[in-house]
């Protein structure tokens, strides 16, 4: 379902090159539950970002369900992102002004649900998460491990095929980050798509294959489980 | 050196009140070397933002190095924090104008070091967390993980006596996680008093003692290792 050939990102620093992604092939079948792991800066959420239809390659290709992704004018790539990709944030990327349950509805709006179904299924989202009594606060009055399930409540709202975690637990207790596991990997059992980068050994034991990335390539890839 | 008595932090949410913390008495002594844990939402980041002057409690007391905090007027109280206490925020809060070497100067600046001077500083440090090539890159062109070790860098810079972490490590490689620590404990050598939350066994380990708080309220307070 998300074929990656020959994938490069490189940044252009005044005179330098930054080879975020130096060369990438992955390909991912459909239900399949993969865990991304790899040092601080070797390319995870970079990965993450074009795997998402966030960012572009500087090259290579990307063929998503059978299309090729960069053939896509950015209209048709975000109405295919919305629709099929649920994407957490490794910094959240929460909207400020809107409190708990409107940033949860955000994906719903672009999609086109009405206020009274997107509300109900906001509040089911948030009480999944262990933030139901927290709906009306913002995310500046919530701690820092609130924020992320906010993020991953808000991810999983479209009820999208194919889920993009990164550092999904990274601010969360082992209590709290073992009942998000349990949500993904119910999800899983559903038949979605879970791509997740981790630095945590105990979150990628749940994962079915590891996908080790250093310095912009993928070293290792291996099934577990 | 800190000494909390009966704090309180609550919060007016509509005709709610959240407490945040619900009476939280805790000493630590000088050159101790603390660990702050417990579940999403229970507290930590508040204890430690008051620990850290950045916050007034509702009620109770902090006495900080023998004053007692909550009678300095602000300026004061300002002066106490940018000398005494270096800071790593849960979500980094670098300045997104400045690079890297420029926001891990910021404290120097406030302290009033020449520029030529904070530039050795600010590089020596940069390389120390591993980023001595990318001084000149701003946090939008980092990764999470970068970001995390430029919030460590200046909260270091003024070689402060306290240093308070929020989850330092979250957004780290247990490689990259293992040196960060290596070098909190080098300073707690030196003679520093380290406070860190954070919500990583492996982590907490490292630490002499460790403080669990639940619901806005210290639960277990124990000394390890
Ligand atoms: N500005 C605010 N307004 C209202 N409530 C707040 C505010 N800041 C924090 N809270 C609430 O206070 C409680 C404690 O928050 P705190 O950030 O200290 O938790 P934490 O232990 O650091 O959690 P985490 O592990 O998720 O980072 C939470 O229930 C949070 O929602
Ligand atoms: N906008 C940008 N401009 C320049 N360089 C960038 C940009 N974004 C990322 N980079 C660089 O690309 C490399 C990969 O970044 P990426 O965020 O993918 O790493 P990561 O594996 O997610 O790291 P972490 O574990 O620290 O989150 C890093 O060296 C980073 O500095
Ligand atoms: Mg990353
Ligand atoms: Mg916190």
């Amino acid at each position: 379902v998300v074929g990656l050939s020959g994938i490069k990102k490189s940044y252009l620093m005044g005179d330098q090159e930054v080879h975020a992604l130096a060369g990438v092939d992955l390909a991912i079948g459909e239900a399949e539950f993969v865990a991304i792991m790899g040092p601080s800066g070797s390319g995870k959420s970079t990965l993450l970002n074009i795997l998402g239809c966030l960012d572009r390659p500087t090259a290579g290709s990307y063929m998503l369900g059978g299309k090729d992704v960069a053939v896509l004018p950015d209209d048709e790539l975000s109405l295919v992102r919305s629709e099929r990709i649920g994407f957490i944030f490794q910094s959240f990327n929460l909207i400020p002004s809107l409190n708990v349950l409107e940033n949860i509805e955000v994906p719903l709006f672009y999609a086109g649900w009405p206020a009274r179904k997107s509300r109900e299924r906001s509040l089911e989202l948030a009480g999944r998460v262990g933030l139901g009594q927290r709906g009306h606060h913002r995310p500046t009055e919530l701690s820092g491990g609130q924020q992320q399930r906010v993020a991953i409540a808000r991810a999983l709202a479209n009820d999208p095929a194919i889920i993009l975690a990164d550092e999904p637990t990274g601010n969360l207790d082992s209590r709290t980050g073992t009942e998000i596991m349990g949500m993904l990997k119910e999800l899983h059992r559903e038949g979605r798509t879970i791509i997740m980068v981790t630095h945590e050994d105990d979150i990628a034991a749940h994962a079915k294959r590891v996908v080790m990335v250093r310095d912009g390539r993928i070293q290792e890839d291996r099934r577990q489980g």
